[in-house]
């Protein structure tokens, strides 16, 4: 799954995501991804996020309007992503999920869920800081 | 410190960020940006986890899920269990233009991408193939099955339910390889 943030030069935010969902998964089921709220969410007054992960479980707590929202009350980017995978491990102590998430001023942040063979997220930034995009990570 | 314009996406996919970058920097819009990213993903099948050719369900076959929202506008275009189209962020993005829908989903998505102009194809492959052919083969293991008969931790549908329903602590299938 990819989930992606951009913002404009003015502030402007859009998110998005794209997946083929969970492998042997019933017909029929729908992951998280296009549940708007919950696989991504963008507000240009306050910033985007964008979640992967264990769809049927991250679905239940909209983590990415949740992030925006904590955004929108001041929240720095990482503090806010922290909140919103903490919401969730409060019910599902080792789920597996990460969350990425983005301000209207371009500070960017991620957090992610210790479980059993992740204990680190890897993910993607270009901003005019650098040519090529960088890979960051964030340990869960 | 923080510095616009930005990209950011899930998981190390290079490439997906380059080409969102670089709609940014010829002056297209975020909206673009995030299309054209997630797209180049698609086309590359990142991971095994998006695109066509990856996660086949019980019955063998690969759908796809996507979304795209505008933060100025709050418009919001998804598709859910979408069959043979490839460029499922491109139907997501068509349901925000075209309809006053938010989220489509299933044959019907597909109808309506194919008549807004979407190639209809095959979304199997070799590898999707393989997988599905390997996870018959491992008596379907892992499903996502419970409360019903044949044991679903020992064998492959077809499944009835069972009259008792049991609790059960929740698997954990999801991982890097399998995950929405």
């Amino acid at each position: 799954t990819i989930g992606m943030i951009a913002v404009d030069q003015d502030g402007h935010v859009a998110a998005g995501t794209s997946t083929n969902g969970m492998s042997h998964k019933v017909p029929g089921r729908v992951g998280d991804s296009p549940i708007v709220g919950a696989g991504a969410y963008a507000d240009s007054s306050a910033g985007g996020a964008a979640a992967t992960g264990d769809g049927d479980i991250m679905m239940r707590f909209l983590p990415s309007y949740l992030a925006v929202e904590l955004m929108r009350t001041g929240a720095d980017p990482s503090a806010a992503c922290k909140m919103a995978i903490s919401r969730i491990k409060r019910h599902y102590s080792e789920f597996f999920g990460a969350i990425i998430c983005a301000n209207t001023t371009g500070h960017y942040g991620a957090a992610c869920n210790k479980s059993p063979g992740f204990s680190q997220f890897h993910f993607m930034v270009s901003n005019s800081e650098s040519d090529a995009p960088l890979l960051k990570s964030v340990d869960c | 410190h923080a510095s616009l314009p930005l990209v950011i996406n899930t998981w190390p996919f290079k490439n997906a960020t380059a080409a969102a970058w670089s709609v940014l920097q010829s002056g297209g819009s975020m909206l673009d940006a995030v299309q054209e990213g997630c797209a180049r993903c698609e086309v590359e099948q990142c991971d095994g986890t998006v695109g066509y050719g990856g996660s086949p369900d019980e019955s063998g076959e690969t759908t796809l899920d996507a979304l795209i929202m505008n933060g100025d506008t709050m418009e919001v275009g998804a598709v859910a269990d979408l069959r043979r189209i490839k460029n499922a962020i491109g139907v997501a993005r068509a349901v925000m233009e075209r309809t006053d829908h938010t989220l489509l989903v299933g044959e019907s998505a597909s109808v309506f991408a194919e008549n807004m102009g979407f190639l209809a194809e095959d979304l199997t492959t070799n590898k999707s193939v393989n997988i599905f052919s390997q996870w018959l083969g491992s008596n379907c293991q892992p499903n996502y099955r419970k409360n019903v008969f044949p044991d679903p931790s020992q064998s492959c549908g077809p499944y009835k339910p069972r009259a008792m329903l049991k609790e059960t602590e929740r698997a954990q299938h999801a991982n890097a390889h399998s995950h929405d």
